[in-house]
């Protein structure tokens, strides 16, 4: 038996949109410790890898391993309909997990929604992400990398990161033109969540597309703050940390020219 | 797209 209530249910919600456009089908693969999906996109240049922990549910009971293959698009339908204030509860049966259940109760608890999500199988690859020290760690406002990818794609499709001591500097050029956007580190006591805080190793410099960069971008609304990763060829980590959990997006870079 | 690298050498395991 798989039973994962979540108070917060709008975050669920937020969270479908976050990786729907990346992913179409996926596992979510359900543990005593939580829910984790990880999948690359049909292209194999990003990778989503999504952990919500046991803990941020109220209940959460899973008595053994279930892998719930989700066609996210459908799924991301079925939570529309529910209102950003419900309460989402997750079930999956443990003989018949060809379906899940979603129920969803609103907050007076007078209003109760129930769905059911067919199942399918997915053959899914393996991944291992391995654990790395990065170049360089950005902190910045999620909304500020936002802006700045939304920005940069009116110049081309791709934009070259550069760390140094204390600036991240975001390039892009195009055939109309060029422009690039220059972020000191700063430290904002009253406001941490508004500072650029740069931690470095060495100096990088590095390229991707800004198609993709958008597409992670969707992650902002789970949280104020997004943590860049880069190291010298290596793809970039781009990291939305959640009270429950984290969306981590994985982009490789791109090479020559 | 031009010179767009592959995650696959990173994360998949053969």
């Amino acid at each position: 038996m798989f039973e994962a209530r979540l108070i917060q249910g709008g975050l669920l919600k937020k969270l479908l949109e976050s990786v729907k456009e990346l992913v179409t089908d996926a596992n979510f693969d359900c543990s005593e410790s939580g829910i984790a999906l990880q999948a690359m996109d049909n292209s194999h240049v990003a990778l989503v890898s999504l952990l919500l922990r046991s803990e941020g549910f109220d209940p959460y009971r899973c008595d053994r391993g279930f892998s719930l293959g989700v066609n996210l698009n459908s799924l991301n339908k079925i939570l529309k309909c529910a209102g950003n204030d419900d309460i989402i509860t997750l079930r999956a049966d443990d003989n018949s997990a060809d379906s899940l259940s979603l129920s969803f109760e609103n907050p007076n608890n007078d209003r109760i929604g129930e769905y059911e999500l067919k199942l399918m199988d997915i053959d899914q690859e393996h991944l291992s992400i391995p654990e790395t020290d990065y170049d360089a760690t950005i902190i910045m406002p999620s909304a500020e990398f936002q802006r700045i990818c939304r920005d940069l794609t009116v110049v081309s499709e791709s934009v070259t990161i550069d760390v140094s001591k204390d600036t991240i500097k975001f390039t892009a050029e195009g055939e109309l033109g060029s422009g690039n956007i220059k972020l000191k580190s700063t430290s904002s006591i009253d406001k941490p969540e508004e500072s650029v805080n740069i931690e470095l190793g060495q100096d990088v410099s590095l390229q991707f597309s800004l198609k993709y960069l958008m597409n992670f971008t969707k992650g902002t609304p789970l949280s104020e703050q997004v943590i860049l990763c880069l190291s010298e060829k290596m793809p970039l980590l781009v990291e939305y940390k959640m009270d429950i959990g984290y969306i981590r997006y994985y982009l490789a870079p791109k090479i020559g020219d | 797209e031009t010179g767009q690298s592959a995650l696959d050498l990173f994360f998949l395991e053969s």
